[in-house]
């Protein structure tokens, strides 16, 4: 049997779709296409879709670019660039006024860093990816908008 | 920062 690093210098195409965790109450996908340059490096560009329900409603969509490098035989390190869209949602609700509910909506578009860290393993034609850590840091904002709404309820 | 823990993927080589 082929190792995964045998195997990525053969098969310079992958394409993956994953599942995973955002703390502390999120989830995301993501859809990565990669192109191995060789056995240490390959060239990455994903999709990626997250959403959190704590401490704020969140929920952005991003495009990353990414160069990834292969320590040994599956486990990487990750660098990448990305552009990224997201509407954070929040709802404070005065504490000297119960009647009192503020809204609040931000929009905003940014450019971002992202950093990750896994193995990958392959076997024949199968890719199995497990990224331990990944971050995603949006660095500058164009046009932020925010959006606030101040309701009077009861 | 947006920290994302543990994202299983799976797919394919070619």
């Amino acid at each position: 049997a082929q190792t995964s690093a045998q195997l990525r210098a053969q098969q310079k195409h992958s394409i993956t779709a994953g599942l995973g965790f955002v703390p502390l109450a999120g989830a995301g996908g993501i859809l990565t296409y990669g192109f191995s340059v060789n056995q240490e490096l390959e060239i990455q560009l994903a999709a990626q879709l997250l959403a959190s329900a704590f401490p704020a409603s969140w929920i952005s969509g991003s495009v990353n670019l990414k160069a990834r490098y292969y320590l040994g035989n599956a486990f990487y390190l990750s660098a990448g660039l990305g552009m990224e869209k997201g509407t954070i949602k929040d709802t404070f609700i005065l504490p000297n006024n119960k009647v009192d509910v503020i809204k609040s909506e931000t929009q905003y578009s940014a450019f971002g860093l992202d950093f990750g860290v896994g193995q990958q393993w392959r076997w024949g034609s199968f890719i199995l990816d497990l990224e331990y850590v990944g971050v995603h840091s949006p660095l500058v904002f164009l046009n932020p908008r925010s959006v606030g709404v101040d309701k009077q309820t009861g | 920062v947006e920290l994302r823990f543990v994202m299983l993927s799976v797919g394919g080589a070619f």
